[in-house]
């Protein structure tokens, strides 16, 4: 509280994600005893090359931990959340168990430091990595959210150059009069603190120590960490609550007395920070994909990008008359085909083009809205617009049968003056052989004598024959 | 091993327990 005021938003610094290299996410540890002012010191450094896929800041015991207010050791909370490395996390209320500062824990917000300016750490959703004091609107944002953060107490470096003096004026509490922050910066303890190196790898560090005793200073580690290429970190709770376990187990010497004071036993604290497989962001991957080491493989055609929760439909994009779904593209009505760049055919209309048009004397109607375009019979027959198929409809009903029926007309007539010609003729051959006359007709195969005879009798053809 | 309670006497605050440092 002895910032100074400030316009605009707290200083931080925000580096950029390292670039994906797979199966670079597993955890590098390396323990080392180190001599600080004469004093063997021994600790672990962690990096870690893709900490948005394989950090998690842990409530206590396991989600809603800090709402319950619950104290857990960092064994238990990790082995529950299946970490291969784990330290424990920010400060905590010792007699109540409160979580205190910013706690945002797998993108879910858990804690809020209401606006305390105090040493933060965290994750984005983008993967960058951010160190420093955050208003409370950088800690809300939701553009490009946080999905990791917790709160310490003193930025030890910031962009490679140790920030210990500006913290102490920046995070104070009356020091000049108390002293106590003072102390908290120079005594030796066990001490842990996280950041991140210029790789964007995340480095979590963790010494053993007691307090006044054995151990480090603020100043001490942040020059181990320096020396470590760390480019901005923050000191994290330290004394009884420095633990550091590696695969589930214990690796460090706590400094807090068991009941039997003969021994040491790790403190139930709050937060706690994991090393872990790397998962996916988000885990389920919008429940679109499947989580294969740490990168969503989303199922369907549709879903795309990192989260599985984009939905492309190819370059076209639904061709600006549709919406791409999970399905596929849904046309807005009036428009049909795969990327819905097509008309309704004429006769259809509506969602998908499955409703026939309601019009008389086949007029087309609106594809989108069904409305006729024009109700007058002529306009619809012969309109432009009309199908071939209607067109030659139309022809066919009106000449087709037209000519049918004038040939059949035609027809009819010549059927009727046969028949009557033909009963005509008939009639008077039959009136002809009533009269009694005969007709004669001389054979002319007569061996050439029917000559002879017509030439000798030319007048009556009657008198050759006789009955 | 190493799971039992702990007395919590290595205290290491930055602050007085009695102070409340007033959000802002």
């Amino acid at each position: 509280d002895c910032a100074r005021v400030r316009a605009g938003s707290r200083e931080h610094e925000s580096w950029a994600p390292p670039l994906a290299t797979p199966g670079a996410g597993r955890a590098a540890v390396r323990t080392f005893v180190s001599h600080f002012g004469g004093r063997a010191v021994a600790g672990h450094l962690t990096r870690v090359a893709d900490p948005l896929r394989t950090f998690s800041v842990l409530e206590p015991g396991g989600p809603g931990g800090c709402a319950q207010r619950r104290r857990a050791t960092v064994e238990n909370t990790a082995r529950a959340a299946g970490c291969l490395v784990a330290q424990n996390g920010g400060f905590f209320r010792m007699s109540t168990g409160d979580c205190l500062g910013n706690v945002v824990s797998d993108a879910r917000r858990v804690s809020d430091a209401g606006g305390l300016q105090n040493a933060q750490f965290g994750i984005r959703r983008d993967g960058t990595l951010v160190t420093g004091y955050l208003s409370e609107e950088e800690v809300l944002d939701s553009e490009n959210p946080f999905v990791q953060l917790l709160s310490g107490v003193v930025w030890l470096i910031r962009n490679g150059s140790v920030y210990i003096n500006e913290s102490q004026a920046t995070e104070c509490d009356e020091t000049q009069e108390t002293g106590s922050f003072s102390k908290f910066v120079n005594v030796m303890s066990a001490r842990t603190a996280v950041g991140h190196d210029r790789k964007g790898q995340l480095v979590l560090f963790h010494a053993d120590g007691q307090t006044e005793q054995r151990g480090i200073n603020l100043w001490e580690m942040a020059e181990f960490l320096l020396q470590q290429d760390v480019v901005n970190a923050i000191n994290l709770d330290g004394g009884g609550s420095a633990t550091f376990v590696l695969n589930g187990t214990l690796a460090s010497y706590p400094s807090d007395h068991c009941q039997d004071s003969m021994w040491r036993c790790p403190r139930h604290v709050s937060t706690v920070v994991c090393v872990h497989e790397p998962r996916c962001q988000p885990p389920d991957c919008s429940g679109h994909g499947t989580c294969v080491e740490g990168r969503c493989e989303c199922s369907g055609s549709f879903w795309r990008g990192a989260a599985c929760n984009e939905l492309d439909c190819g370059s076209s994009n639904c061709s600006r008359h549709g919406l791409c779904t999970e399905t596929g593209c849904r046309c807005d009505s009036g428009w049909t085909g795969s990327n819905c760049s097509e008309e309704c055919p004429l006769g259809w209309y509506g969602p998908g083009c499955q409703r026939p048009c309601r019009c008389e004397h086949q007029c087309p109607c609106d594809p989108q809205t069904g409305d006729c375009i024009s109700s007058q019979v002529k306009q619809c027959l012969w309109a432009p617009e009309v199908t071939p198929r209607a067109a030659e409809l139309s022809f066919f009903t009106r000449t087709t049968w037209l000519a049918l029926t004038l040939a059949l007309v035609f027809l009819l007539l010549i059927s009727i003056s046969a028949n009557v010609s033909l009963l005509l003729g008939s009639r008077g051959e039959r009136n002809r052989h009533l009269d009694g006359d005969y007709v004669y007709h001389p054979l002319q195969e007569m061996n050439g004598d029917l000559l002879a005879i017509e030439k000798e009798q030319p007048g009556d053809v009657r008198e050759p024959f006789k009955d | 091993l190493g799971s039992g309670a702990s007395r919590d006497d290595d205290l290491l605050l930055p602050y007085p327990r009695a102070r409340t440092r007033q959000a802002r």
